[in-house]
């Protein structure tokens, strides 16, 4: 694509058109738009991040992410769509506009690049990040087992052979690490959602104990305004609840190791869609995901906007 | 590239935690080479597990002893995958 207004979002696309993309949004938008790179994968691929800023220092900020289960494509898709939603709304929508006047959005787009480029090249149903485990033939940890939070609890499994194989020890995934390194020394995060599918689920933690979280009652009405506001464009039914409810036991997850830090307003999204396609959900319906998924995005943003702790 | 021809996505509806723990089960006979695309959860909730054609009759069988209900949510994966590819490697074309 010549620019982000010629690229084309209503199909997939692979892990050098997605970095692509991101160069071409930072050249257009220098003065609100820089990618920053936080770590390398096992593979040795660069990991990035696009910060969203309009100045200050350290503001408090929001962490979305998208694709950390690689096979999970519509949210890669999702991801590039925001960011250019970013930029189009910054100075014309008041919610994102007073938002970006008094804090930092960043978005890791391809948040499991080796297992996103093992999607196209060879397994498309690929999940996991794509590291050797010694004495083992099976390849791969489950990224979202692998924070310390509840990590090697019931809810993730030790056998490398498995999809949700939580790995050796916690962090072992520099995936991981490089997230948590950056967020640690960030320290000013106020909000971390974690975009995944499929299920139509919005989730808050805990999901590694059955136990409430200190703000549950809070997290519950702010995933129901969320809910509401994605489901009042195309109709898009979600369920909401902690992980443990709503779904089942899992540990080692990002949002509880999130929100063990004191990032309060912690979230994971299940886009799209309940039961047809699954992970192959079809292109056509990229944008229109994205563009529902973007209201129960600005509702959690707009609320700790106005709710900083 | 992987091919997925024949494999299923079959959706399963465990009644109860009896159910919910068979279906555990199946998740621990790795020689199936079963794929839970939504794991098992809550008796009551969608399971949705990938089949590999040579496991299908298998699990199959298994689901239908033990009077699990199951549909099928994907028929051929592999059909799917082939309609995305095309998708993409049209627009590169364009």
């Amino acid at each position: 694509a010549a620019s982000t207004d010629t690229f084309n979002y209503n199909v997939y696309h692979n892990l050098d058109e997605i970095y692509g993309f991101m160069d071409m949004l930072v050249a257009e938008h220098p003065g609100l738009v820089s990618k920053l790179e936080i770590g390398k994968t096992y593979e040795a691929r660069p990991i990035y991040v696009l910060k969203f800023s309009t100045g200050g220092n350290n503001r408090p900020a929001i962490w979305i992410d998208t694709g950390i289960h690689s096979r999970e494509w519509v949210t890669q898709a999702s991801g590039i769509w925001f960011a250019k939603k970013i930029t189009q709304d910054y100075g014309n929508d008041p919610g994102l506009t007073a938002i970006l006047d008094s804090m930092d959005i960043f978005l890791e787009i391809v948040t499991n690049p080796d297992g996103f480029v093992f999607t196209h090249k060879k397994n498309r149903l690929w999940r996991k990040t794509r590291s050797l485990t010694a004495g083992s033939s099976c390849v791969g940890v489950d990224p979202n087992r692998n924070w310390d939070a509840g990590f090697g609890k019931t809810g993730a499994s030790s056998n490398p052979c498995t999809e949700t194989y939580h790995g050796k020890f916690a962090n072992s995934e520099s995936e991981v690490k490089s997230i948590v390194d950056f967020v640690k020394s960030h320290g000013n995060f106020k909000a971390y959602i974690s975009i995944h599918s499929y299920s139509q689920l919005l989730l808050y933690p805990y999901g590694y104990t059955k136990d409430p979280a200190a703000d549950d009652a809070e997290l519950e009405g702010l995933a129901k305004s969320a809910v509401t506001a994605l489901a009042s464009l195309y109709g898009t039914k979600y369920k909401y609840g902690s992980i443990f409810k709503a779904i089942y036991v899992a540990s080692g997850s990002s949002i509880d190791w999130a929100y063990n830090q004191g990032i309060k307003y912690s979230f994971t999204f299940e886009l799209r869609d309940t039961g047809r396609y699954g992970f192959l959900l079809p292109a056509s319906q990229i944008v229109p995901t994205a563009q529902e998924t973007w209201l129960g995005l600005q509702t959690i943003m707009n609320y700790t906007r106005t709710h900083l702790y | 590239k992987d091919d997925f021809v024949g494999h299923q996505v079959l959706r399963i509806s465990a009644a109860n935690e009896a159910q919910v723990q068979k279906v555990v089960e199946l998740e621990e006979l790795e020689h199936l080479q079963l794929d839970f695309w939504r794991g098992p959860g809550q008796p009551g909730s969608p399971i949705d597990l990938r089949v590999p054609f040579p496991s299908l009759q298998a699990v199959k069988v298994f689901l239908e002893a033990h009077g699990i209900k199951y549909t099928i949510m994907i028929d051929d994966v592999q059909t799917l995958l082939d309609e995305e590819e095309e998708q993409m490697t049209a627009f590169k074309t364009r």
